[in-house]
């Protein structure tokens, strides 16, 4: 699982 | 991108239009906290310092951090400058240095990772979480709000409200998402904060009373 959420969430 | 994450967004956007707009036509700024204002301004700045570093995430994503930036700046510039005999520091007396030391605290004990990037990103989370306290503050000493304002508070507080289904959207349909423990603790107590003032809110606002506490 990628750990982009915490970037992509504003 | 899901239905609850958009509206969230948007809610977001809407919250700022209503504060910027109050400010111009009534060309005052009472019944706002500067200190909230302050703190979501720290919130972005040590959010979005992705913005300089991190793959690129998309156009809409570099946008909104750039609206939410220069919006929260824009408003603190109004706020101590052209509408500044409007404010009244003396009930705006929320000790805010407990939030940025307790939100401090909170980022340094449970880091997601020991790097300077995701120890200042939990901070904004701990501190996004609390910044309205102040102003909640505020509405409780006057005992009563401007409807604009209620308005301001309400799309702000929906806007972290509206990313708790988001979570769940994403935890069962965006299989390649880890949800940020941090982030779904600190949304939901966030969220919980506002609830007294949703409920007001709901009850009074919406069947066009005045915002009044009992």
């Amino acid at each position: 699982k990628d750990d982009l959420v915490k970037h992509d969430e504003l | 991108m899901n239905i609850f994450r958009m509206l969230g967004d948007l809610s977001h956007l809407i919250s700022i239009f209503i504060l910027l707009h109050k400010m111009q036509t009534s060309k005052s700024c009472s019944g706002v906290s500067f200190k909230s204002q302050v703190l979501y301004l720290v919130v972005y700045v040590f959010r979005y310092l992705d913005l300089f570093t991190n793959p690129f995430m998309s156009y809409y994503n570099t946008l909104m951090k750039i609206v939410f930036i220069a919006s929260s700046a824009y408003t603190i510039y109004l706020m101590s400058t052209v509408f500044k005999p409007t404010h009244d520091p003396a009930i705006d007396t929320f000790k805010i240095e407990y939030l940025l030391g307790g939100s401090l605290v909170m980022a340094l004990l449970f880091p997601p990772k020991w790097t300077f990037m995701e120890i200042s990103w939990a901070f904004s989370i701990w501190l996004e979480s609390v910044a309205i306290l102040p102003q909640l503050f505020m509405v409780q000493r006057t005992g009563e709000a401007e409807t604009i304002t209620t308005h301001y508070i309400f799309a702000l507080g929906a806007y972290r409200a509206l990313y708790i289904p988001n979570w769940i959207w994403r935890y069962m349909f965006d299989k390649k998402a880890k949800l940020e423990t941090i982030a779904v603790v600190a949304g939901l107590a966030q969220t919980l904060l506002y609830s007294d003032f949703f409920y007001i809110y709901w009850t009074k606002v919406m069947k066009g009373k005045k915002f009044q506490l009992p």
